[in-house]
């Protein structure tokens, strides 16, 4: 059985949690990523690099261990995990699931340097490997939950601050009210986009097209020819495969504006600008059209200035100022 | 019953990259992956 999720670029993935997994517990930190629907952590029989650098885990020292058996095969943009399911018990915080299916990776490509051992996918069943039910539809049919939500706050400033939340909405987190948007179709967490506009022009998706909300990389991603031309309208230059721009440009630079279901989403230059000891980089990345002409990446930069509720019951994502 | 787990931001490995100045040759290498792929 062959899943793919192009979508997930690990090169940029920033934000991890622990999760433990068997008894007693063994410890993985994962990306909690909207973006798949896989949970996979590395297994102790991978003879990959990767997997040296990383936790694994031994299902011999798991007497709640079963072995699955069906082989998987994960693609992402830039890697490629093999391996085979099993299903134990895994503990998010307080949230126990049991008799939970996931993958052990035996063979990793891509992987490696990578700041985290595995991935914990959010996305809907309908992307999950075959025989692999999703950890939050686990929990959500073993009553884990009062409501099946799930929500981010990413922290702007620090390393620390940052949370996931599952069951309900902490409402000390957002400004405001909720926005929300119904997802277009439910397999990935995919919504329509309005337009992109700078300075009141509309610079990109100028006829709607389709953006997804994916926790599990930090940039924005678009189609090449539109990015480029968004990073040509900040006076950045392609230095060594990226954007650059003058590290000054911060502070007369527009906002890049987003607008979702007629509102608008705006992002200042503040967080569409990242710096690195003396350089200035657009987050601005092209790329997306071997995907779908059509389609945008919302990740990690936009998420830190949008607190983003993930309501599967009603298919759709509220998205309020963080 | 909110259930809150914290995350904690790691330097991303475009970062890595980029400080060992080895971002433009993953790049490269990478897209020569993906090109392969694709075909």
């Amino acid at each position: 059985k062959i899943t793919i999720h192009p979508l997930r670029n690990y090169l940029d993935t920033a934000y991890v949690g622990n999760i433990t997994i068997g008894t007693p517990p063994q410890e993985f930190r994962v990306v909690f990523d909207t973006g798949s629907a896989n949970l996979w952590v590395p297994c102790i029989t991978c003879t990959s690099p990767a997997c040296y650098t990383h936790n694994t885990f031994n299902p011999q020292n798991s007497s709640s261990f079963r072995e699955v058996g069906s082989p998987i095969t994960i693609f992402y943009g830039s890697g490629i995990i093999q391996g085979f399911l099993g299903s134990d018990t895994i503990r998010i915080g307080n949230l126990v699931s049991l008799k939970q299916s996931f993958g052990l990776s035996q063979e990793e490509y891509g992987f490696d340097g990578a700041p985290f051992d595995g991935v914990l996918g959010l996305a809907f069943p309908s992307i999950s490997t075959k025989g692999a039910i999703p950890i939050f539809d686990n929990l959500w049919s073993q009553g884990a939950f009062s409501e099946p939500v799930f929500a981010f706050y990413l922290s702007k400033y620090k390393p620390e601050g940052s949370v996931v939340m599952f069951g309900g909405v902490d409402h000390r987190y957002y400004k405001g009210e909720l926005n929300w948007i119904p997802v277009s179709q439910p397999h990935h967490w995919l919504i329509s986009m309005n337009h992109i506009s700078m300075n009141g022009n509309i610079v990109a998706c100028s006829h709607g097209c389709q953006a997804f909300v994916d926790t599990g990389t930090s940039l924005i991603y678009g189609p090449t020819d539109l990015v480029t031309n968004i990073n040509k309208l900040m006076n950045a230059r392609l230095e060594n495969s990226e954007y650059a721009v003058l590290c000054d440009a911060v502070k007369t630079l527009p906002p890049v504006i987003f607008n979702i279901n007629g509102i608008d989403y705006p992002l200042p230059p503040q967080a569409y600008i990242t710096k690195d000891k003396n350089s200035c980089m657009s987050i601005f990345q092209g790329g997306l059209e071997n995907l779908s002409p059509d389609n945008w990446l919302l990740g990690d930069v936009f998420l830190r200035q949008y607190f983003s509720v993930f309501d599967r019951k009603n298919e759709r994502i509220g998205l309020a100022p963080a | 019953c909110v259930v809150i787990l914290p995350l904690k931001k790691m330097k991303t490995l475009r970062e890595t990259l980029r400080e060992k100045n080895l971002l433009n040759n993953f790049l490269e290498e990478q897209a020569y992956r993906l090109s392969k792929n694709d075909s």
